[in-house]
């Protein structure tokens, strides 16, 4: 193929049928077909659009005119030149002219050899319309002597390669309708999980990511569904009121509208009242809570009440057992004050994880109700589990959890049959305890595990490290060794994690933008720098 | 020295390589005093075309006007020329 110069500066064009040179011996609206399919070839192999219009002001106007006809190329009557088209550009750019003294066929006859298909050559056309030159291809469509069409025409590769070098292939719709983080079907059951007593009768319930779950469709699909009851009852309408006080919680600003409780005018994110201050208040210590009832009116349980068998019931979020006790987590981190397993962008969202419990920052900030235990986004993990090593999102969209010397994959929430696999079998070594950290780094886009003093290059379509790793960790110069973790951030810059700080690190000049660390707590946590603490940097 | 005689072939031939752009179209009023003096490179340059021709066209490459060649040149095309103005700019220029 050949490519002139010219091409159009946008990919949604116009066209249209000369309103004042029709084809004399052609019907227009078969005309009108024939080209739009002529078109169409275009358009199924690239990103270019076309729209007819009534207008002489498209980009592609097509004519039909014989012999000399206000143009530097006339026609030769029947026979040998049967068209021609102008290169994108303003005025007569694009525009096709068909010579109309030939004897067009808008169906083609294998019995016709003096008719010329009208499809072929106005293909051919609108090959020049979009910016292509003749081609020494045989078999090309923009081979300039007329081949006639061949039944369930394929645009040839030539052409195509062609018209996607200069607009682009057509934009895949394979992931269009997929949603956000739903896996396409859960694992089997035959997923070994540990199963343990509980010590109370209430289940808990898994949070879920972007999923419904407490919809009455979710709930019971196979029941008609109404959007409430739409039955008339003679009793008034019940609304559940919400409790009266909530509990108290240093990250959660706290409002009470009870006689117990009077609205404060000075609402501060640590306000914790005491019994020194003017206000009639109870002093409310911070640990433990106690979870108020829910609701604090008890539906009224209606006689005859049609709407009894049919009630639209509100959704509370279960709480965990551990809510509901008054003894307080020992082990929960201070966001403020705290180093990190392990730190990963999941789905855009930032997922920072200590101990059994991790945080998730997403676009609008910390999400409620964390940290929370691991094992509750992901219920596979082991029950006792203790920390994580590493985590980081994969290019196929799983999330791979590094924990001792396995690796757990997840699609979504749900562990991907055959996992967890041990280390080795990526090829690790098989000495190696754990990881310190994964990441796909984005100057390159591989996948890199860090343990220790070494670093490997994990070949994610092989399922193996590369064989001449590992490195040594020397090579990310400023970040020295055995480090907490490292991820790429929203920005495309690369951070490296250990203790309580954080180095950014420059992906050109490998190594770190700055030798001294930056508090963790302050840029990722929101943390007030007074709280950061006071502990001088790694270096 | 006598002037050479084109046949009719060649002259339509040289029509059709000029329209297509395979030889640039030369000025009438000066044709002939071109020719003199630089025949052979006249005959150089319509020779290659024909063999450019020929070559795009898919047909053997023989620099003569032959059966092949003047089939091809009969066939129904486009009228768009094979090889664009300028083209010839970005060309390394044989000897």
């Amino acid at each position: 193929f050949a490519v002139q110069g010219e091409k159009w500066k946008y990919t949604n064009l116009t066209w249209s049928l000369s309103s004042t040179r029709r084809p004399s011996q052609l019907d227009p609206y078969g005309t009108r077909s024939v080209l739009a399919r002529a078109l169409d070839v275009w358009a199924q192999a690239s990103r270019l659009t076309f729209t007819e219009v009534n207008s002489d002001e498209a980009d592609i106007v097509v004519s039909f005119a014989k012999r000399y006809h206000d143009d530097a190329y006339p026609f030769d009557g029947r026979g040998a030149i049967l068209a021609h088209a102008f290169f994108p550009g303003t005025g007569r750019g694009g525009d096709a002219h068909f010579d109309d003294d030939e004897l067009w066929l808008l169906q083609p006859r294998d019995d016709d050899e003096e008719g010329t298909s009208l499809f072929a050559v106005a293909a051919h056309e609108f090959g020049h319309s979009l910016g292509l030159s003749h081609s020494s291809v045989k078999g090309a469509l923009m081979f300039p002597w007329y081949q006639g069409i061949q039944p369930n025409f394929v645009l040839p590769e030539d052409d195509r390669n062609g018209i996607q070098q200069m607009y682009g292939p057509k934009k895949s719709t394979k992931w269009a309708k997929i949603p956000y983080y739903r896996p396409a079907e859960p694992p089997p059951t035959t997923t070994t999980t540990t199963t343990t007593t509980t010590t109370t009768t209430t289940t808990t319930r898994r949070p879920y990511i972007n999923q419904h779950h407490n919809r009455h469709q979710d709930r019971y699909p196979n029941r008609p569904y109404t959007p409430y009851p739409r039955i008339p009852s003679k009793y008034p309408a019940y609304y559940p009121e919400k409790p009266n006080h909530y509990p108290y919680h240093p990250d959660r600003r706290h409002y009470n509208s009870s006689e117990e409780h009077p609205r404060r005018t000075n609402h501060h994110h640590n306000f914790r009242p005491t019994e020194t201050t003017s206000h009639p208040t109870t002093y409310r210590p911070r640990y433990p809570y106690v979870q108020p009832e829910y609701p604090s009116n008890p539906r009224p349980n209606y006689p005859n009440d049609p709407r009894q068998d049919n009630p639209r019931k509100p959704y509370y979020p279960e709480k965990t057992t551990q809510r509901t006790t008054t003894t307080t987590p020992s082990d929960k981190p201070d966001k403020c004050d705290t180093s990190y397993d392990a730190v990963a962008l999941i789905r855009g969202e930032l997922f920072i994880f200590k101990n059994r419990y991790h945080w998730r920052i997403g676009a609008n900030g910390h999400y409620p109700g964390y940290p929370m235990e691991t094992t509750r986004m992901w219920p596979s993990l082991p029950r006792d589990l203790t920390h994580v090593d590493a985590v980081y999102e994969r290019p196929d969209r799983k999330i791979a959890i590094f924990i001792g010397k396995e690796l757990y994959l997840f699609n979504s929430q749900y562990l991907v049959p055959g996992y967890p696999k041990p280390l080795s079998t990526f090829g690790l070594p098989e000495s190696l305890d754990k990881l310190d950290a994964a990441m796909v780094w984005g100057h390159n886009g591989n996948t890199y595990f860090y343990s220790g003093t070494m670093y490997w290059k994990y070949d994610e379509e092989k399922g193996r490290v590369d064989y001449d790793y590992p490195r040594n960790m020397a090579m990310w110069k400023g970040v020295g060794y055995n480090i907490d973790s490292v991820f790429q951030w929203k920005d495309g810059k690369t951070y490296f994690f250990k203790g309580k700080g954080f180095w950014k690190f420059n992906d050109l000049q490998m190594r770190v933008e700055n030798e001294r660390q930056y508090p963790s707590s302050t840029f990722w946590m929101g943390c007030p720098t007074e709280r950061a603490g006071r502990r001088a940097g790694y270096k | 020295r006598s002037r050479p005689t084109r046949s009719a072939h060649e002259k339509s031939a040289r029509s059709y390589l000029e329209t297509f752009g395979y030889l640039k179209k030369g000025r009438p009023e000066v044709g002939n005093l071109q020719l003199m003096g630089n025949e052979q490179e006249y005959e150089d340059d319509f020779r290659i075309a024909i063999k450019t021709l020929q070559e795009f066209g898919g047909i053997p490459v023989t620099g003569e006007i032959d059966t092949a060649t003047k089939n091809l040149m009969k066939q129904k095309r486009c009228g768009r020329p094979d090889r664009e103005d300028g083209e010839d700019e970005h060309r390394r220029k044989k000897r």
